[in-house]
This record gives structure tokens, C-alpha cells and sequence, in this order.
């Protein structure tokens, strides 16, 4: 939408309203950092602006174009609007963004097929020239995650928009996550030059190897190469489909003794929030002893050649594939990620290999479900995988299912599985969000479109038969048996059929050499469960308990500050809202009224005051002097 | 292993509903599918 005013500034002051439901809570905060990573849009808890965004449980999923300067800004996120695209999807229409498809040269690239809409709604195929909407010279997208999809309002079952050209036509609507053109328009609309949370990205295809260094004190180097005779024989970035390009690291143990190191050192990085997430592959070639650590060197005062930490050892790496890895860091000062190579027991006849290296401020994903041959998987008939045995923070055993048996949607489905812990574990499971990712392996992190839903275990839920639906496994579940024969009890599945179409599935890079990534998050959500006033980091148990006594009026939220539980009152750009649970209100106008009125009183006072004055000092004046005359006048009869 | 058809719950009961289908089933008649505007016709 054309306008400055219609801007927000680049941190949104926001409030998640109590009306929404538990996972909804969760999705948001996670779209939150899917803006982090990609722009310069950043999202904090509203703490008294003038302008603020409130998100709430109302009918349906919608919001405005732009900042309204409202104070209180609307964005609803109703029943089954928790999905983390469509929370992308109208946060970008309160960040300013109109549809693709009304775009001033939509004509161009879509047509609207008018007699297939269902009448009373072709209203919704607008179009707005360009002085209501600027595309902001980036082409037509038809993988913006603001375009319809084909079947927008459609009356029966042919397709409402199509595309001229037809590889699009099941391209368009996509809910996955924001495009390359998407976020190339909003990092221009907001002058974004970085983002908040990203920090490097190699694929070493350029010769600098991103500005990474070859340490002086170790006994080997890692080597620039585009492939090696006992594997890998193509690199993970491009997997050996172009010509002259595709390069990795490779440390070669094949020529060295029992011991050597080589260590390559990432370019000095800036942490800015204090936790950082690395991701890489690994490719073992050599012995299955060699193995490769991860550590991180701190530049602290007084420390000129940095502190160097152990972060992670990677033993027995599995030999003869490209193998995902994350590594949760935790930094705050100046730093160099270094990668060392070491050589282990037992011959050799290659050695380690890293590519695709992302570094962001991000968390990782607790567990990663790596399918190998999932073509084979996928083109088998009535076919469906289920995930190892995972357990999350909290120690509740899980597994994934995935339904493949449909012939154009994939399903996937959270189960709790009976576990060590569950005697000590609380029961219906409270408040855990699982979250499921298709991992979109394009080696830069930026340009990832990641595939994810979330649930989440709500304890109070049941199923048809009156038990609780998260109840311990072995009491609702059914008993199976894992692949080495130990028997144990699975809870009722949670999830969705449509988690992705086949089709898609099969674009991007999600199947890549054959292996697929389910990227696997279960985590406590509680501290959401009822303030409003989110705040991120955690909120602690004193927040709740202090703000659970006391009750804000007029849409005041209450927050915890020294200890003592306050309540910010809301204000718009000429009102307010003031006293101890915001009872009174307050405006500019009040404010007018009230310094004009003082002013008036004290004229009138200051006015009555001297008239009186002067009244009282001309009648004293007045006595005196007849007293005066009557005295002379008996002077006189005296002296005649 | 195929899952036994009722030892799941699917929350989107086989349909991949877009944000105008759930406005639209819920009878919202909003600019656009999901545009909330003010009463005179303006985006609020």
C-alpha cells in the first residue's frame, strides 16, 4: 500500500489476548522469528506505544492493510487460522501488503475466470492501479504467499484464476512460508539492509570459502574440492548437477597419522542475542574413528587469540552419505566457529567432509528424522513410515507417522509413546507443542521455504469413547512392537492429512539425494496459558501468580515490574487511559479543557482579589480623610 | 505400517482449507477474503 504513514516502525509493540488458543500462542511467537531471520521486522511486547498490534481468538483469520493508527490494531487469528503461514499471511497485511493477484499487472499473468465465482463475489478479485499499490518493481510472484490459490471463491470446482502460464497454476496459493519476492518487497518497503537473527550462510562455491581461515597451529588443512574418489562424489549444495561448480571442505585422513588435526575457522561473527543455531552436513569418506568437533573461539578482554570451547565431538559418523547436523551455541561476545578435523584409529582411505554451513540466532530443532530413499517410500502403495522413539525436554517419549497413503496429500501425525519417565511425568500431558518441519534443503537458510504445522497437547481434551485424549500411552494406547522387538504402548495420533500435497513435496528442494529432513520440536508451552502480556523470554511462575490478583479495566494489561504487578494502560495518539487499573481516561482535548478552564479561574480570583483590594484601600483612604476635616474644622472653632 | 484409520485424529478433517475457505465457512463477508476495513469502506 502507497504511504509512509502507513508504516510501522521496525520493532511492532504486540499483545497476544488471552482469547487465543494455546497453539495459536505458540504459532505466532514461531512466525515472529520467521521474520527475524529473513527481514529487519522484529516484534516485542507492547509496553504502553501509541500503536500496537492485538492479537486475539476472533471468527476467522483477518487483519487490516497497514499501520491504521488505532492504538489498538486488530489481527484475528480464529479457529483453524493456526497455521504458521497464515500468520505470515496477515501479519504482511498489517506490514502494508494488498494480494498478489490485485497487483496493477495481474492481467498479465493470471486470468480471472469471472463466470466460475460464486456470484455476489467478484469483489474480491480487485485489482488496484498504481497509485493506490506500488509492486515495488519486483515481477509477478506467483509463489507469494499473499496470492489465492486457484480454487479462491470458486463456484463448483473449476479454477477461479489461472495462470498464463500453466507449470504456476498449482503454484499459486501456496501457505508455506514467505517467497524470495515476497520478502525482496518487504525488506524494500521497510529499508532492511540485514535481518535480526541470521548471521552467515556457505556453500563454499565461491573461492574466498566465505572469508573461513585455516588455522596455523594445527597439523593439516582442510582442502577446496568438488568431489573425492572414495566419496563424496558431488557436493550436498548442488548435488553434482552443474557443471564446473558444486565445492565442499574435505579433510583428508587418508594421508595422515593417527592424531593429526585440521581446523578451519569461520570469519569473526557478532552475536546479538546470546544463542545461535549451526547447521551442516557431513559426509564420512575415511575411518569410522576419525571424527570432527565442533568449537567455538570467544573474544573476550584481555584474551587476544580468543577462548576456545568444546561445543560438540561427532564420533562414528555413519560412512558414505551426506548427513545433517545442528549444534546449539551459546554466545555473546565477538566469535569464530571452528570446525577440527580429527584423525582416528583404523585405516583410511578418504576422510571428512562439511557443506552447506548456516549460522543463525535461531534454536534448533530438538530432533531430526532423516528418511533415506524416500522416493522408493513414496512410490510404494499404501505405504507409511513411522519415526524412532524421541523424548522431549521434559522427557515424554514421542513418535512421528507419516501417511503416505493418499495419492495427492501427505499426512503427518504426533503420537506420545509409552517411555522411561512417564511414571514421574504429569498426566494428560500438559501443554507441549510439537512442532513438524520439512526441512527445504536449499543450502542458503534465507532462501528456505520450510513446510511445518504445530500441535499441541491440551490435557482437558478427549476422545469420542470420554478418556482423555493425552493420557499415558500404556492406559490409551495401543501396544506395538519397535524393530528390536521391544513392546511398547502408542497413544492416539494428532496431526493432518494435508500437512503437504505430493506435489509440492516434490518441488523445492525437500527430496534431495533421495532423503528427506522431518525437523522435530516438542516443547512446554504453558508459560503461555494465561497473560496476556507475553513476554519473551518466559515469564516466571511470580509473574503470573502477581498478575492473577489483579484485574486492569479498560483493555489494560498487566505486567510484573520490580516484583509488584502493575497495569499499562492503552493509549491512542490523543487519549489514555491512567490510574492504578487504568479507571480513568484521559485526552488531549481534557487536557485543553483543563489548563483553559485553570486559567479563566485564576484570572477571575486574581481579578476579584484587586477589585476588592482596591475597593477596601479607596474606602480606608475615604474614612480617613473625613477624619481629618472634622478635626481641622474643630481646630478652627477653637482658635476663632 | 498403515495406522488404523480411527487411531488418529486429523485436525483439518481432510481438507486443506485455505484462509477463505475458513472465512468463508464461518459466513464473513470481508474485503477480500481476510481484509478487515472501517464502515465507510476505507481499509480501517
Amino acid at each position: 500500500i502507497i504511504g509512509d504513514h502507513k508504516r510501522w516502525p521496525h520493532t511492532i509493540p504486540y499483545v497476544l489476548e488471552d482469547s487465543l488458543e494455546m497453539n495459536a500462542k505458540g504459532v505466532i511467537l514461531n512466525a515472529f522469528e520467521r521474520y527475524r531471520l529473513k527481514t529487519c521486522i522484529d516484534f516485542k511486547p507492547w509496553s504502553g506505544e501509541a500503536n500496537y498490534i492485538s492479537v486475539f481468538k476472533g471468527s476467522g483469520c483477518w487483519s487490516s492493510v497497514g499501520n491504521i493508527h488505532a492504538g489498538k490494531q486488530e489481527l484475528s487469528i480464529g479457529t483453524n487460522c493456526d497455521r504458521i503461514a497464515t500468520v505470515q499471511h496477515e501479519f504482511l497485511h498489517a506490514l502494508g501488503f494488498w494480494h498478489e493477484q490485485s497487483r496493477a499487472d495481474r492481467d498479465d499473468y493470471v486470468i480471472i475466470v469471472w463466470d466460475r465465482i460464486q456470484p455476489g463475489k467478484e469483489h474480491n478479485f480487485n485489482i488496484y492501479n498504481d497509485s493506490v499499490s506500488d509492486s515495488l518493481n519486483v515481477p509477478y510472484d506467483y509463489t507469494s504467499v499473499m496470492h489465492y490459490s486457484k480454487t479462491a471463491f470458486q463456484n463448483g470446482t473449476e479454477s477461479t484464476i489461472v495462470t498464463r502460464i500453466s507449470e504456476f497454476e498449482d503454484v499459486i496459493g501456496q501457505r508455506m512460508d514467505f517467497s524470495d519476492y515476497d520478502l525482496l518487497k518487504l525488506n524494500q518497503l521497510y529499508n532492511c539492509t540485514s535481518s535480526l537473527s541470521f548471521m552467515d550462510s556457505c556453500d563454499f562455491e565461491l573461492e574466498n570459502i566465505c572469508g573461513m581461515i585455516q588455522s596455523s597451529g594445527d597439523s593439516a588443512d582442510w582442502q577446496r574440492v568438488s568431489q573425492v574418489l572414495s566419496g563424496p562424489e558431488s557436493d550436498h549444495s548442488k548435488m553434482g548437477q552443474c557443471k564446473d561448480s558444486g565445492f565442499f571442505m574435505h579433510f583428508n585422513t587418508s594421508i595422515l597419522n593417527e592424531g593429526a588435526t585440521a581446523m578451519l575457522e569461520s570469519r569473526l561473527l557478532y552475536p546479538k542475542r546470546g544463542f545461535q543455531c549451526l547447521e551442516f552436513y557431513l559426509y564420512n569418506s575415511g575411518s569410522g574413528n576419525d571424527q570432527l568437533n565442533i568449537y567455538t573461539r570467544e573474544y573476550t578482554t584481555g584474551q587476544q587469540g580468543g577462548v576456545l570451547t568444546l561445543q560438540r565431538q561427532i564420533k562414528e559418523v555413519p560412512i558414505g552419505s551426506w548427513q545433517l547436523h545442528y549444534v546449539t551455541l551459546q554466545v555473546t561476545k565477538k566469535f569464530r566457529v571452528v570446525f577440527e578435523g580429527l584423525r582416528g584409529p583404523g585405516t583410511s582411505s578418504g576422510g571428512l567432509s562439511i557443506d552447506d554451513i548456516n549460522l543463525s540466532e535461531t534454536r534448533c530443532p530438538h530432533h531430526i528424522w532423516h528418511i533415506q530413499n524416500f522416493t522408493q517410500i513414496l512410490g510404494g502403495q499404501d505405504t507409511s513410515v513411522y519415526s524412532p522413539p524421541f523424548y522431549s525436554s521434559k522427557g515424554y517419549a514421542f513418535q512421528i507417522y507419516m501417511d503416505l497413503r493418499s495419492s495427492t496429500n501427505v499426512g503427518i501425525y504426533f503420537h506420545l509413546i509409552s517411555g522411561a519417565n512417564d511414571d514421574q511425568l504429569q498426566w494428560p500431558c500438559p501443554w507441549q507443542q510439537a512442532t513438524m518441519t520439512l526441512l527445504d534443503q536449499n543450502p542458503d537458510i534465507r532462501q528456505r521455504m520450510f513446510n511445518q504445522r504445530s500441535i499441541t497437547t491440551d490435557p482437558t481434551m478427549t476422545s469420542d469413547n470420554g478418556s482423555y485424549f493425552w493420557d499415558r500411552p500404556s492406559k490409551v494406547g495401543v501396544t506395538d512392537v519397535f524393530p528390536n522387538g521391544t513392546q511398547f504402548s502408542r497413544g492416539i495420533g494428532y496431526g493432518t492429512t494435508v500437512f503437504i500435497t505430493r506435489e509440492r513435496l516434490k518441488s523445492r528442494e525437500f527430496i534431495k539425494g533421495d532423503d528427506i529432513y522431518i525437523l522435530l520440536t516438542v516443547e512446554d508451552i504453558s508459560h503461555l496459558n494465561s497473560t496476556s502480556a507475553v513476554p519473551d523470554p518466559v515469564p516466571t511462575l511470580a509473574v503470573h501468580n502477581a498478575c492473577s490478583e489483579v484485574v486492569c479495566q479498560n483493555g489494560g494489561i498487566c505486567v510484573v515490574q520490580d516484583g509488584r504487578a502493575e497495569c499499562k494502560c492503552p493509549a491512542g495518539e490523543d487519549w489514555w487511559y491512567m490510574g492504578k487499573r487504568c479507571e480513568k481516561r484521559g485526552s488531549t482535548r481534557d487536557t485543553v479543557i483543563i489548563a483553559v478552564s485553570s486559567t479563566v479561574t485564576v484570572f477571575a480570583v486574581m481579578l476579584i482579589i484587586t477589585l476588592v483590594s482596591v475597593y477596601c484601600t479607596r474606602r480606608k483612604y475615604r474614612k480617613k480623610a473625613r477624619a481629618n476635616t472634622a478635626a481641622m474644622t474643630l481646630e478652627n472653632q477653637h482658635a476663632f | 505400517l498403515p495406522a488404523p484409520e480411527k487411531f488418529v485424529k486429523d485436525i483439518d478433517g481432510g481438507i486443506d482449507q485455505d484462509i477463505f475457505d475458513i472465512n468463508q465457512g464461518l459466513g464473513l463477508d470481508l474485503f477480500e477474503g481476510d481484509i478487515k476495513l472501517e464502515a465507510n469502506g476505507k481499509n480501517s
